[in-house]
């Protein structure tokens, strides 16, 4: 048996749709600690992970692990029924269940919509990330990112990230000319939303497809922050931390010869 | 020449 419920069932909602761009199918893996997937875009450029405490439902119940294979496009149809003040809640019966049931209670307790989504086997392939130091990780807020990005795919299809002392630079060079954004780390004590903190071992430069990282910024409206993390000649982290989990992003960077 | 890396050059397959 495996039931979760979620108060902020909107959470849900914005989860799928900052999914749903990159992956196509996926298993949702539900185990006692919470809910967790991971699924590489079709090219293996781009890979999502995304976790679940079981700490953020009310109540969570999973007597052991299921794998419940689901079309994102298929589940997000359904989740657009449910209202965003919704209480959401998941349900399976065994690990052969064949379908997920969905109900959705307005916060009044006074109109309850239930749905089935047929479930699918998906053979999926799962890569091992290990932790990593790495040489730079900055917190900034995660409406400016989603401007940078949308901004330099004006100019081209490439952005460089170059991450020094106390400045990260984005910089785009195309056909019809070219475009750069600086950012100085900044602190602001009443509102830590909105400072940029860069930690540096060491100075970095990468580059990376921007079309990737406009589906990542499909993330912004999970938390005002993002954390990007970059090594050099390593894929670039981008996680969106939520109350009850994270959505992480990993991105191969663009290396010359 | 500018390439586009596969994660799998990263990270292994589990």
């Amino acid at each position: 048996m495996f039931e979760a419920r979620l108060i902020q069932g909107g959470l849900l909602k914005k989860l799928l749709e900052s999914v749903k761009e990159l992956v196509t199918d996926a298993n949702f893996d539900c185990s006692e600690s919470g809910i967790a997937l991971q699924a590489m875009d079709n090219s293996h450029v781009a890979l999502v992970s995304l976790l679940l405490r079981s700490e953020g439902f009310d109540p969570y119940r999973c007597d052991r692990g299921f794998s419940l294979g689901v079309n994102l496009n298929s589940l997000n149809k359904i989740l657009k029924c449910a209202g965003n003040d919704d209480i959401i809640t998941l349900r399976a019966d065994d690990n052969s269940a064949d379908s997920l049931s969905l109900s959705f209670e307005n916060p009044n307790n006074d109109r309850i919509g239930e749905y089935e989504l047929k479930l699918m086997d998906i053979d999926q392939e799962h890569l091992s990330i290990p932790e990593t130091d790495y040489d730079a990780t900055i917190i900034m807020p995660s409406a400016e990112f989603q401007r940078i990005c949308r901004d330099l795919t004006v100019v081209s299809e490439s952005v460089t990230i170059d991450v020094s002392k106390d400045t990260i630079k984005f910089t785009a060079e195309g056909e019809l000319g070219s475009g750069n954004i600086k950012l100085k780390s900044t602190s602001s004590i009443d509102k830590p939303e909105e400072s940029v903190n860069i930690e540096l071992g060491q100075d970095v430069s990468l580059q990376f497809s921007l079309k990737y990282l406009m589906n990542f910024t499909k993330g912004t409206p999970l938390s005002e922050q993002v954390i990007l993390c970059l090594s050099e000649k390593m894929p670039l982290l981008v996680e969106y931390k939520m109350d009850i989990g994270y959505i992480r992003y990993y991105l191969a960077p663009k290396i010359g010869d | 020449m500018v390439g586009q890396m596969l994660l799998a050059e990263f990270y292994s397959f589990l």
